[in-house]
């Protein structure tokens, strides 16, 4: 574990818990993308079932579980409590295209060939690209609550410096693996032009809303 | 440099 690590590990927590509670908070889910979240879901439980065949550490299964629970908890705020204020005409991202070339792929490209390796595999691939539907309701709606973007920022952040985790581990430890390096960059560019618009607005107090 | 898979990863 290195700094990069946990401060990745931290971010992804943080953004989370700022998901949450926006929803919780504002009673409402208006402005989040269901389908992404529904995404996430998939890449967790599709990731972490090595919960059940591979003890690392304490610290590693109970961020796995509570990445689960938080998941569970937001689509339950979603799809139900809060259901009426989800923004459905605006979430219309067609998952399908994610998801049929993110099994294809993991079917062709993987460590090795074997059910828990491939869903591995398959949920690293996802996980890149899994934000696109949020993405695209906001370019759909034009703008974002500062929450929101805040919950984007943090979550963007993680695989940014899981990136520097890995250059980290590659010359102090001889450690890498390509599939997790190569999503993680995909992952990481998906985010550079909201990146550059958190920068350029919210941060300076502005809301973020895209260009007309 | 080997090349590792072990997932001690989140």
């Amino acid at each position: 574990m290195n700094i990069f690590r946990l401060a990745g590990d931290l971010s992804h927590l943080l953004a989370i818990i700022i998901l949450l509670l926006k929803i919780w908070k504002t009673r409402s889910c208006a402005g989040i993308s269901g389908k992404s979240q529904v995404l996430f879901a998939i890449v967790y439980l599709t990731r972490y079932l090595d919960l059940f065949t591979t003890y690392i550490s304490l610290y590693n299964s109970i961020m796995k579980i509570v990445f689960i629970a938080a998941s569970g908890a937001t689509l339950y705020l979603m799809y139900v409590k809060f259901k009426a204020t989800y923004d459905h005409n605006h979430d219309s991202f067609r998952i399908e295209f994610l998801l049929i070339p993110c099994v294809i792929l993991a079917l062709i490209i993987n460590h090795d060939f074997t059910v828990m390796e491939i869903l591995w595999t398959f949920s690293i691939y996802l996980e890149s690209v899994a934000i696109l539907p949020q993405l695209f309701l906001v370019s759909k709606t034009g703008e974002a609550e500062s929450i929101t973007s805040h919950y984007l920022f943090a979550l963007g952040s993680y695989r940014a410096l899981y990136l520097l985790n890995w250059i980290y581990r590659y010359m102090a430890e001889s450690h890498y693996d390509l599939i997790a390096i190569f999503a993680g960059v995909v992952q990481t560019i998906l985010y550079c032009d909201f990146f550059y618009l958190y920068i350029t607005k919210v941060l300076k107090g502005k809301k973020l809303q895209l260009p007309a | 440099v080997k090349e590792c898979t072990k997932k001690d990863e989140l």
